[in-house]
Parts: C-alpha cells; structure tokens; sequence
C-alpha cells in the first residue's frame, strides 16, 4: 500500500544517512522518490562525501561508489533483515582505511545479521569468527580444506 | 532463522559431496583465485530459485551440472541443500513449529529442476514464497555477486524501487 | 589488407598463448577467427586454466578473466607497443600469488614499455621504481604528495 | 617515445596547476580512495581526443571542468598537456626532428575544445592522426580503465576485432 512504501522508504533514508556518514567518517546522503505517484516512482541517490560539491553518483571515485552501495544494503538490512547476508569481495576496491571501516560495520551489525563473506584481503580475513578454505588440489574440482587465520595470512605473505 | 549448512553435489566444481558448515555470524570464504569460491554463492542463488542462467554465469541452466575435469568426468546431476536452524519459529506460519528447515534443489541433464521442502518434493513457488518479505526474494539486496556492488547504485530509479519493496 | 590483418592475428594468438601460461602457469589459451571474411570477422577467445575442461569465457571466475584480458593486452602490446600503458586497479580481483604473477610480467615488459598503474596493493607498489602520491588534505581539491615506499607501505598498515 | 610528464590544470579534481613527472618505466600511483588517481588516467585519454563524456564520468563534456569544493568556487576552465620525450624521433614523421613533442586540450564553460601541438593551435583530427596506427588510437588496449578489465575480453567479437585493427 500507498502509505507502508512510504514509511518504508522515509525509514531507509534515516538509516541510509547514518550509515552513509559512518563509513566515509562525515558527509552526506539521501534518497529521494522521482516522479508524482509513490506506487510508481522511482528512487534516486544523492551521495557526497566530505569535503565534496558534487553529489551525484557518476562522479564518484570506484571505491566512493562501492561504500555507498555498501552504506545502501546495509540499511535495507537494518529496515528488514534478510535472513543472511552474502558479500563476495565487495571490499575489493576499497584502500585499507575503508576496509578497516567496512569490517567494524559488519562486525557491528553481525549481532543480528549473519554474515558470509568473501575476501582475499588480509583485513577482512581477520575479522571472521570462522573460515572456510576452498581449495583445487585436484585441478578442476574443489573442496573444502580447514584453515586457521595464521595459516590464511601465512599462505598470502609466503606467495 | 540461522543458515547452518550449504550441501552441495555435482554442483560447478563442487563435483564431490561437500557440506559447508556455518557456525558463527562472520564467516569468511578464502581460497586462490578459480578455486570455488563464488560458485558456492551461486549454489544459494539457485537453490532459492534462481532461474536466469546468465544470473549463475552460464548460458544454459544445465551448466550448473559437473561438466568434467582433465581427471574426472562429468556427471548426469547437481543438486544443493540449504539447512536452516528455525528454532525461534521465523519462518513462514506453516513451518513455525519446525526446528529445522531444509530446501533442496536437484536438476538432471535434461534441465528439469526439482525442489524440496524438509525432504518432501514441491513446487518452486513453495520455495520462493518461503522468502518472501524476507529480503530474499527476486530482487534480494541479501546477496552482493563479485563485481557488482557498484552497480547496485547505478541501477535505474524504477529498478532501485523493487528493492524498497522488498524490503516493505 | 587482408593478408596484414591474418598476420597479424596469428602473430597476437602466438603472444596470447605464450603469456597466458606465463599468467596462469599452464593452461591453453587461443584466439578464432568467426566467420568466412577475414576482413570482417570477429574473434572469438578460448581460455582454459591449468586443469579445467572448460575454455568458454563466461566460465571463469573473476580472478581467471581479469588474468586472460590482461594476457591478450600484453599480447598487444608485444605486437605493436603503443607509447605507455595505463592501468588502473587491473589487481584488484587477483590473488597475493597471482598479484606476484602479474607484477614479474610488467617488470619483464617494462624494458619496452613505459607502464602507468593505479593500485592499493602493497605487493603491486613495491613493483613501483618510482611513487607518485596523490593526496585531497584540502577536501574536494587533489595535489601530488612526495612519499616513499615505506611511507605508502607504513600507511597502509597503520591504519 | 616516452611520456614525461602530464600537466593539469582546472581538471575535475586537480584545480590547481599540478605536474605529474613520469621519471621510470614503472611508475605507481597510490592514494586513499576519491583521492583523484582515477582522474589522472580521465586526463589522458581527455587530452588525446576522447569526446564521450560517459567516458570520462561525465553527463557532458564540461563535467572535466572542477566544478567546486567546500572551500572553492568552480573555476571557467580545464587543461590538460602531456609532454613526450621523442628524441628516437619515433613520431609521425613531420615530428621526427622535434626532441619534445607537447600536446595539449583546453576547454571552457561554453563546451568548445581548443587542441595545441607544440604550442600551436591545431584540430583535434591533428592529434588523433599523430596517434594513429601506435596502439592510442580510438579503440585503444593501452589503457585501462578502473573496473574494466574483464570486461575486455566480454565484449563481441566484433568490437575485439577493432583491438586488433588497432594493432596491425
Ligand atoms: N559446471 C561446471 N563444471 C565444472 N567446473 C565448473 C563449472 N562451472 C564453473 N566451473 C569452474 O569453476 C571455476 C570458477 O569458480 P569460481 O568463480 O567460484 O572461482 P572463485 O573462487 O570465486 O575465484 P576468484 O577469486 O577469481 O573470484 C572456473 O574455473 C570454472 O571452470
Ligand atoms: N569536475 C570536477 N570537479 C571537482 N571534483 C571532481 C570533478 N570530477 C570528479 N571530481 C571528484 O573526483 C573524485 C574522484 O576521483 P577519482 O575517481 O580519481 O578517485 P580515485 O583516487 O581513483 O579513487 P578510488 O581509489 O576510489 O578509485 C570524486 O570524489 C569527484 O567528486
Ligand atoms: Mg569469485
Ligand atoms: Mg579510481
């Protein structure tokens, strides 16, 4: 109904703002409906990082784009939580300060959402209660291998 | 409703049964590049009903199958099963009083799909309707595929929409 | 002309395969003419890592096609170097031991060809022989700042 | 025929006149993320002769211009100059004799573009000509964008063909 989406959409906005200023430590974000009809409009997204003009998307760096996304899931999530919630390699394009914000969300946010999480940066590796190793000894079929956070980063430093 | 257990078999490279245990609310899959990883998040996409095969990186539903290896040969089906803990009763009014909830797929060469709800067979709208306002349905903001966290934000308005619904 | 362009192309599937192996350490890799005139077909590229049966690229993972395209742009180069190459966060979706890979490879080249690259990874910028730092202490506004290895690295990890 | 250095100056972030000197053969950008590296690789591909402003992360062709900051007001216009070494005299052949070879693109608020060669007003068609056949021509392999890299190798084969083109 008329009246739920909107509630709906208002509450993801506030959360959307708060998450958006606690990854990139400050700035901006909103979403705003486009088009008359809330039943058949469309949504738009402002994001400007601190310090920054310009708040539309196009202009945004590549990791800029990836936080907001982030910033975006994440307070979906916290308007109604998926049962789980899977993110591969989503810190890829982030540098290690960011990596570093992204892990104490997740972490902040694992005591109600579960999540699994896939990463080749050390960072990230570190933040997991539990790993699954994945491994193709055998080429061209995988399985799964048991592996420790020491074993992980010692495998990554040795290559 | 906690996810305990992704089974899977014959699934991409998972060709040997394999059962992914998930004990903690952070856990993270590692492994070198082209070893498995993502094709697991693929087994979950599917068993939810997933039914695009170019959502699941292949040009037709049966490339899901085992298609062989320089040491082994392809088999004749795939199947995954998610296994859920249900004990605080979350999911669905029907199944409220299970402990355990398990959804299982299976599809064979011809490319007929078969699902399963606690082990019995039932339609696929069983299974989708099961996460329905859960987050997880068609358009699930629940899981980000490798590569495209960027564009989940330069999507078009109309398309940005479904997922506030979703989550309405 | 038709008979520079099929030279040409066969001299590109030679490098390609070369530097595929070189990239993955095995595997087969190849370029295919599709359709009858060699004028105007188009090219169809096979790509199988070490292992697998499988050489359709929609197959791969994304790691394994980040690593073919960057051996079909090596092999262009090795046929005709343009007068620099530019890469931005081509590391991205690869592994420490591929990162490793990758980094031997621009070395070897870089005997030939000036390479540029953008990258937040500390194995990729100690490739580097020189840094260029760039830096926005004043918000919105970007300015080059000196730094040395040891400062990029040290950054990295102190945050 | 190496490049030297690249000079910005009103460019999308870089409102102050900056020189990036190209000293090796292996040089690394780095900084955090939004640092303005990404724009740097914008400036290039700017300067000889891109004109889609998607392209460059624009809605249109102004967007290179810096638009403004919390602590400064937009200025009216961006310029870029790239300063090659060609003292192997590898340049189109009017070239040959020059041992530094500068081209360089202005643009103002009202759109219009002004390319220079050397100091010299000249058109655009006189900087892609100089480039034609050494791999930065249109459909150039010599530069790769943040994000595309698989995408290289995903496009038809068609589109491929024109990398080939480009090389022979
Ligand atoms: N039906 C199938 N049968 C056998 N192997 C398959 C099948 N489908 C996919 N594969 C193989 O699985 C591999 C890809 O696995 P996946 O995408 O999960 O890798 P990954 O661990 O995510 O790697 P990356 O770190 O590069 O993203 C490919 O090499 C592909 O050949
Ligand atoms: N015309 C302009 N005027 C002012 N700032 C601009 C202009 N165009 C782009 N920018 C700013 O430049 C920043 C993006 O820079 P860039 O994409 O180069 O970052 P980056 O260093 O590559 O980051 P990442 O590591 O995340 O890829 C954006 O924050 C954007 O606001
Ligand atoms: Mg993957
Ligand atoms: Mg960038």
């Amino acid at each position: 109904s008329r009246a739920r989406l909107k509630e709906t959409f208002e509450q993801a906005n506030e959360h959307f703002k708060v998450l958006f200023s606690k990854m990139f430590n400050g700035g901006n974000a909103s979403l705003e409906f486009v088009g008359d009809e809330v039943l058949s409009a469309g949504v738009l997204i402002r994001a400007q990082p601190p310090g920054k003009r310009n708040a539309l998307l196009h202009m945004l760096s590549g990791g800029e784009k990836a936080l907001t996304a982030i910033a975006l899931v994440f307070a979906l999530f916290q308007l109604n939580p998926a049962p789980f919630c899977i993110l591969d390699e989503v810190d890829a394009p982030l540098d290690d300060a960011n990596v570093g914000r992204f892990c104490r969300l997740v972490e902040a946010m694992s005591s109600s959402v579960q999540f699994l999480f896939i990463s080749h940066n050390k960072v990230t590796m570190e933040m997991a209660k539990q790993l699954v190793g994945v491994t193709m000894h055998e080429p061209g079929t995988s399985r799964l291998v048991s592996v420790d956070i020491e074993q992980a980063i010692a495998a990554i430093e040795e290559k | 409703m906690r996810l305990k257990k992704i089974k899977l078999a014959g699934f991409k490279s998972f060709v040997d049964p394999t059962v992914v245990l998930l004990e903690s609310n952070l856990t993270a899959v590692v492994g070198p590049n082209g070893c498995g990883k993502s094709n697991i998040v693929d087994a979950v996409r599917w068993v939810i009903g997933e039914s695009s095969a170019k959502q699941l990186r292949g040009a037709s539903l049966t490339d899901v199958i085992f298609n062989g290896s320089t040491h082994r040969k392809p088999v004749g089906k795939a199947s995954i099963e998610l296994v859920f803990d249900n004990t605080q009763g979350k999911l669905g009014a029907a199944y409220a009083n299970y402990n355990e909830i398990s959804i299982k797929r299976e599809i064979s060469r011809d490319g007929q799909s078969q699902f399963y709800l606690n082990g019995v067979k039932c339609r696929k709208r069983d299974i989708t309707d099961l996460f329905l306002g859960t987050g997880l349905g068609p358009s699930s903001y629940a899981i980000i595929e490798q590569g495209v966290v960027s564009q989940l934000i330069e999507s078009k308005p109309e398309e940005l929409r479904s997922h506030f619904e979703e989550a309405a």
